[in-house]
């Protein structure tokens, strides 16, 4: 069973055109095994990125040295769905 | 806890694939003159691909197409599948708007349309958005089903690596998944209209996504979208935004509902329900019906007018 201890889900903002194209340009770095949840379309619109544990400093470096705007929407998946398996164990017997 | 019947199914809570398959076996024994079953084919690893047909008789009238949970990993969309399933079947008879639709029309929902991911996601990898076919040549197993159709297939806006979450497949309808419904969307021959339901990100979109172009029903999609969304936002204030796919969000080959348009499938339209917070696919389970409500609204919408607008 895979599962994401330490994955976080970051939500990036861009500022410009520009900026979006250079968090597109992420899409390609395959090594840090993105998964974009949330996938780059316009200024307007955030996106969100599942970023494995490995890759986090690299990844948070590289948005800081861009001066992307970021958020950590999501701190640690894995808890999030510990807490969804709960959930639905606690419902399943009620 | 198995419930005993649809009216004690907790849509409230997310459900295993084995649940939602005797939840639809329960609809259509508790309906037997509104529900049926048809197994339109088989997923990769054998798993039946069940479509619900609501009908009030005729034959081969004019239809409406539901699907849920195509990309697995979407829970909140099978939830509202589920959801969707049972109000069709409840409102019949009671509610004047869908009496009238199911009096002339037929409705087809396929509320686990990926069963393997589906499966993989409670089991293995929650995250898992793609089918479980494995790939000729790589260690990376599966292709995204929506990106998989015969509609720009293999043009930008998909991947040829198969280790990519769009991953578009050797070749169209590679997919048992997407064949299946292919083949039965092509022998029905009378379908009128074509949702295929996603999430995250809260957009109703029209063709196209592989090309600019506009497709010759652009302002009538348009506007009814608009309808729509604003059905839906009249019941929580859930923003949505809409328009062209490529316009809206991305250029994106081989997809759904740019197959269905060109099969003449005029009011082909794809959703992308919540998430308003920051939970992205972990939506919380006490969202689900909330989202299955006014999601309803927007389909009442389209169905409304594929009704009143035959073609």
């Amino acid at each position: 069973k895979e599962t994401f201890e330490g994955h976080q889900v970051l939500r990036i903002t861009a500022k410009d055109e520009a900026q979006l194209a250079l968090i597109k340009d992420m899409e390609e770095m395959v090594h840090l095994q993105l998964d974009f949840w949330r996938g780059v379309t316009d200024v307007a619109t955030p996106v969100d990125v599942r970023v494995p544990f490995h890759s986090l400093q690299s990844v948070k470096r590289h948005l800081e040295s861009l001066e992307l705007e970021y958020l950590v929407m999501i701190q640690d998946l894995q808890v999030m769905l510990d807490e969804e398996k709960l959930e639905m164990e606690s419902a399943a017997r009620v | 806890a198995e419930p005993r019947n649809t009216e004690s199914f907790d849509f409230s809570r997310y459900h295993t694939i084995s649940e939602i398959y005797s939840f639809q076996d329960m609809l259509v024994a508790e309906n037997p003159n509104l529900v049926s079953k048809i197994v339109i084919g088989q997923s990769y690893q054998g798993r039946p691909l069940n479509v619900l047909k609501f009908s009030t008789g005729g034959t081969n009238r004019p239809a409406i197409w539901i699907d849920t949970g195509i990309h697995s990993r979407e829970w909140v969309t099978q939830a509202s599948g589920t959801w969707f399933a049972k109000k069709i079947a409840s409102d019949y008879g009671r509610d004047s708007a869908l009496t009238a639709i199911l009096d002339k029309m037929d409705i087809f929902v396929e509320i686990v349309t990926n069963p393997d991911g589906f499966y993989f996601t409670h089991n293995s990898n929650r995250m898992w958005r793609k089918t479980r076919k494995p790939n000729p040549g790589s260690s990376c197993v599966g292709v995204d089903p929506n990106r998989n159709w015969d509609a720009g297939f293999g043009g930008a806006g998909a991947s040829g690596n198969p280790c990519s979450e769009t991953y578009r497949g050797e070749k169209a309808h590679s997919e048992p998944e997407v064949k299946s419904i292919v083949d039965f969307v092509k022998s029905h021959g009378n379908f009128k209209a074509f949702v295929s339901i996603h999430s995250y990100s809260q957009m109703l979109l029209y063709p196209y996504g592989y090309t600019t172009t506009p497709v010759k029903d652009q302002a009538e999609l348009h506007n009814l979208a608009n309808k729509a969304i604003t059905d839906l936002a009249s019941l929580y204030g859930t923003r949505y935004r809409y328009g062209s796919i490529i316009n809206t969000i991305y250029q994106a080959s081989g997809g759904t509902i740019d197959w269905t348009y060109n099969q003449g499938i005029k009011y082909s339209y794809t959703f992308e329900l919540r998430d308003t917070g920051r939970y992205g696919f972990i939506l919380p389970a006490n969202q689900i019906i909330p989202t299955a409500q006014e999601t309803w609204l927007a389909l009442m919408a389209i169905m409304d007018h594929t009704f009143k607008n035959p073609y």
